[in-house]
């Protein structure tokens, strides 16, 4: 190849290049951008701040998610909200790295009110992913979380006191006896057998019951 | 629960969610927060998608299902759904309206929703029953938006 064509080869290279940079450029204005479920306001400007100072998109998770555990959003987030029968709040988290594909997550978590940090350590320090119950809150507490520390809050249980005083109604039990109050519940399968209940009731029994458990302020 | 998606200057994505679950749930009871694919999921080359909603519906739609179609037909997981949708050029609204819909037909009676962001940015949200608002910021934001999705 003659000396001028190599120039021009140069030139067209050290052109494309700087064209691909300034493409990257203009694509970088759209970034970052935050996407949150929900009104959490304080959460996705906790998010947007780290972002937009330069941290990693999964340290903005962590600030954005931690924002509402702190914020208790909705109660449906962080300590004091949702007890479960027996009154407790647990806690479940994740964080995944869409770079790396890793992901860490800690599920029913006691005692341990951060939960998105929790994870994120899982995520960095070991090589699972789902750390459940109470292991996962000594996993968390010997990585440095502060902990254990009682997640209820006044809230959750003048909530739980109220549910206990309605006959624990509504609840996540089927085909048990009781029916219309509290446990301890056992199965109906062979009271059904000598009762002769239909297998229709039961099913519209299964069905009927969703709705009314689950709503704005009680999810996942 | 707060699910959240977060794209970074680098252009790369991550997504987390963190939930105190359902209210009065059997002690020991874990719904689908912690299940990458369900609550939550992210793809740099993609997009990323965050759930909210009835957890205990939300995680019975299983992707290794998802690859044995031929076997198990019309299993998926939400999450990981709507961002294979988009890998495979779905738009976020279509992407987000699919995965709903599917849970749908299996549970009429099914609580929840979902928002996808794609690389470029592009969002939306899709519901079935409730509305469902979801939030966003991004540089030509002076402050967070929040978005109303009707189912």
């Amino acid at each position: 190849m003659a000396p001028k064509n190599l120039l021009s080869l140069y030139i067209f290279l050290v052109t494309f290049l700087h064209l691909v940079g300034v493409h990257e450029a203009v694509d970088s204005d759209q970034y970052p951008l935050v996407v949150s479920t929900w009104p959490f306001l304080d959460a996705v400007r906790a998010a947007w701040r780290a972002a937009d100072r330069g941290f990693s998109a999964v340290d903005a998770v962590v600030e954005g998610c931690s924002a509402c555990e702190e914020l208790r959003c909705d109660g449906t987030v962080g300590p004091g909200g949702s007890p479960d029968e027996n009154g407790e709040t647990t806690i479940d988290a994740l964080v995944m790295d869409g770079v790396t594909m890793e992901v860490g997550a800690v599920a029913a978590m006691r005692y341990v009110k951060d939960g998105i940090r929790a994870a994120r350590l899982v995520m960095q320090h070991t090589k699972h992913t789902l750390l459940v119950g109470e292991q996962a809150s000594a996993f968390a507490i010997s990585m440095g979380l502060p902990g254990p520390t009682n997640l209820s809050s006044a809230e959750s249980m003048a909530k739980w006191s109220k549910w206990k005083e309605d006959s624990c109604q509504p609840n996540f039990w089927k085909k048990v006896v009781p029916v219309n109050s509290c446990g301890p519940f056992h199965p109906r399968e062979s009271l059904d057998l000598t009762e002769g209940t239909c297998f229709k009731a039961k099913q519209m029994e299964t069905t009927e019951s969703r709705s009314s458990l689950i709503g704005l302020h009680n999810h996942d | 629960t707060i699910a959240v998606a977060v794209v970074d200057k680098m252009g790369h994505i991550a997504v987390g969610t963190s939930t105190n679950g359902a209210m009065f749930k059997i002690p020991g009871r874990v719904g689908d927060g912690p299940i990458a694919g369900s609550s939550a999921y992210a793809d740099d080359e993609i997009g990323a998608c965050g759930a909210t909603g009835d957890g205990d519906i939300m995680m019975r739609f299983l992707p290794w299902h998802a690859r044995l179609p031929a076997i198990l037909p019309c299993t998926f997981m939400a999450s990981y759904q709507v961002v294979e949708s988009m890998r495979l050029g779905m738009e976020p609204q279509l992407a987000a309206k699919d995965a709903i819909s599917r849970i749908a037909r299996k549970f009429p009676d099914f609580v929840g929703a979902v928002f996808a962001v794609n690389k470029n940015g592009v969002h939306a949200g899709a519901c079935h029953g409730w509305t469902f608002q979801y939030s966003v910021r991004s540089p030509e934001m002076d402050d967070v938006e929040v978005l109303t999705v009707l189912p």
